[in-house]
């Protein structure tokens, strides 16, 4: 963990009135393990160590403080920067409703995330409209309206129809039913997957979404990156929302994400029930992942 | 990865460590396995990239190989097979995939509706049976999953099947409530079948990173784990967290699961899995 990583960095400056080169590379190497451990991407943790190496090189000791805790400040500052700022901000349309597209691996929690969102909105006096755009899935619009009639809203469903059209049509008639908020579940599919990736774009061309979530598990490894960056050039993320998090995974896969796509972390999920959602801490993600 | 027919040195061992921390084999696993490189490299067995790629994949296979990687087969019918693993990891989907593996080889198969609790649970699991011409045991949304396990007992051995599948809900291992809810539906299972349940496989997503590695331990804890199933292995994720798991657990990899349809399912071939981390 991380703490026990500290610790080792503290004994290491121990003693000492500045850092050098010399034993700030020694640290960085400590701290690397752990972020890996962390399940950090490798390529992001060299370059996230490489920029708190400059940093630690350049900074000015301040009295009164040890270099091994100036250290371990910037570390966290640098992890804190990087995860922020904080903002579960929705672009809510002034006028139409507003549309949200949630994509991402299969198994992520899409579905379970899209009844979340439609119970928060519902609380805050919105009128959600969940659209189940997932036919390939056995039982998956059957999943989503246990969902609906769980939360109290629709949910707009066409069996066998392509997902595109019935994007675009639940949106359409949205108005009809008063819905002030649509939110799309859509079906998992890989990011490699050219075919399914061009459908999901579709949707998106086809309704205009105001908000495109991707869906990640937080204890997705090495790989998040990949599967984050394909999702983000195909249909520019607006936000992540990272689920699974009361597992106690460390969620370094959330850094990252962050840090390859740039894009903010909005919610997180820390159960299965309609309640378990919350917005994101940049300070208390960058706790989670220094363990 | 690394050039290939160059002599070796510090930095390009470095960098074959480096490859090996990108496909999900954690620190720990990484640096038990680069001191056994590094020491070859220090005897000069090894002195060139090439040598080095085959040795660190002698090594690799060697933590992944196991002789127990097929199906056990009980005395007398039926194979009881208990499935289990976190939420979303890809249970209720092998378990169809493993329904078609027996009825392509004329099994007659049950499955076991044992997770109550998810919405649409029950629904996804009865399409894949009707769709692969099993039988299904199922209850009421929100019954004892361990008293459906039950039922699907006497229904196997009253009907005579070969094979009883049986699915649950996905849990994290941090849920202690739900851990014990599983260890109940393991016992009930037990006391209805002698020997049963035959095989207790843990559903493991190859998109893990190291949380994988605490799974397959808290698992482990309260099931006597018989076998691992690696799912999305069709993704680009390399599954790598298993080998960190192999090192601690003693639990063969049994299957893996390459996409989403009942066909896409292999038997786990240590040999393949090592020389796809390195494609
Ligand atoms: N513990 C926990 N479980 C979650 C969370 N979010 C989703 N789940 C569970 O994860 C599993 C998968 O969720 P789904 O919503 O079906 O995932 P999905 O992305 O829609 O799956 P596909 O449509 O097949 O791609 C379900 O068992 C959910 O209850 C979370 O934040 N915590
Ligand atoms: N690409 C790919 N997708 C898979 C594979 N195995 C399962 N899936 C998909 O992963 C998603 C989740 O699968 P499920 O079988 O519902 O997972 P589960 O563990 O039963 O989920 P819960 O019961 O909610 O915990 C579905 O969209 C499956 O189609 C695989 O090997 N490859
Ligand atoms: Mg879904
Ligand atoms: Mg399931």
């Amino acid at each position: 963990s991380l703490t026990k990583t500290f610790d080792a960095v503290r004994r290491r400056f121990a003693g000492k009135s500045k850092l050098t080169e010399a034993n700030i590379n020694e640290a960085l190497g400590e701290v690397r393990t752990a972020l890996l451990e962390a399940d950090v991407n490798f390529a992001v943790c060299k370059d996230f160590l490489a920029n708190v190496r400059e940093r630690a090189l350049g900074a000015e000791v301040l009295a009164g403080v040890s270099p091994g805790d100036q250290f371990i400040k910037s570390i966290h500052d640098a992890l804190v920067e990087l995860m922020g700022p904080e903002d579960p901000s929705i672009a809510w349309k002034k006028d139409g409703p507003t549309v949200i597209l949630m994509a991402g691996l299969q198994g992520s929690g899409k579905t379970t995330t899209c009844g979340k969102l439609a119970f928060k909105f519902k609380n805050e006096g919105r009128k959600p409209l969940l659209v189940a755009a997932d036919v390939q899935r056995p039982a998956a619009i059957e999943q989503l309206k246990v969902l609906g009639e769980q939360v109290g809203v629709p949910v707009h469903a066409e069996p066998g129809a392509a997902p595109p059209d019935i994007c675009e049509r639940a949106v359409a008639k949205a108005v009809e039913l008063g819905a002030d908020t649509v939110i799309l579940d859509t079906a998992g599919r890989l990011h490699i997957d050219e075919d399914l990736m061009n459908e999901v774009s579709l949707i998106a061309e086809k309704t205009h979404p105001d908000e495109v979530f991707l869906v990640l598990d937080a204890n997705t490894g090495q790989d998040a990156v990949h599967s984050a960056e394909e999702f983000d050039k195909t249909l520019a993320l607006t936000g992540v929302v990272l689920t699974k998090l009361d597992s106690g995974t460390r969620g370094g896969a959330s850094l990252s994400v962050k840090k390859v796509t740039g894009k903010p972390i909005k919610f997180i999920g820390v159960g299965e029930k309609l309640d378990k959602l919350e917005s994101f801490h940049p300070a208390r993600m960058a706790d989670r992942i220094l363990g | 990865i690394l050039p290939f027919g160059r002599d070796l040195d510090d930095e390009l061992i470095d960098e074959m460590e480096n490859y090996l921390y990108t496909a999900d084999i954690g620190p720990r696993t990484v640096q038990v396995v680069m001191e056994q490189v590094r020491q070859a490299y220090k005897d000069r067995t090894i002195k060139t990239t090439d040598e080095c790629f085959e040795h660190l994949k002698s090594i690799l296979k060697g933590v992944m190989s196991s002789d127990k990687t097929s199906l056990v087969t009980p005395q007398q019918p039926p194979l009881v097979i208990l499935v289990a693993g976190v939420n979303g990891s890809g249970k209720t989907t092998s378990i169809a995939k493993l329904c078609k593996y027996f009825r392509d080889r004329d099994k007659k198969v049950l499955l076991a509706a044992a997770d109550t609790f998810r919405a649409a649970a029950v629904e996804q699991l009865t399409i894949w049976a009707d769709r692969l011409g099993a039988d299904i045991v199922k209850k009421q949304q929100g019954a004892d999953p361990a008293s459906v396990a039950f039922d699907a007992c006497d229904a196997a051995r009253a009907r005579g099947v070969d094979v009883l599948i049986v699915d649950t809900a996905g849990r994290l291992h941090t849920q202690k409530n739900l851990m014990q809810e599983l260890e109940k539906i393991r016992r009930v299972i037990g006391k209805k079948i002698e020997g049963a349940p035959h095989e207790t496989l843990l559903i493991l997503d190859a998109n893990n990173g190291q949380n994988a590695i605490a799974q397959a331990q808290e698992f482990g804890k309260s099931l006597e784990l018989t076998g691992l199933f690696l799912t999305k292995l069709d993704g680009t994720a390399k599954g790598g967290a298993v080998i960190g798991i192999r090192h601690q657990v003693d639990v063969p990899v049994k299957f893996i699961g390459i996409g989403e349809s009942a066909e896409d399912i292999e038997e786990f071939d240590a040999d393949a899995f090592v020389e796809a981390l390195f494609a």
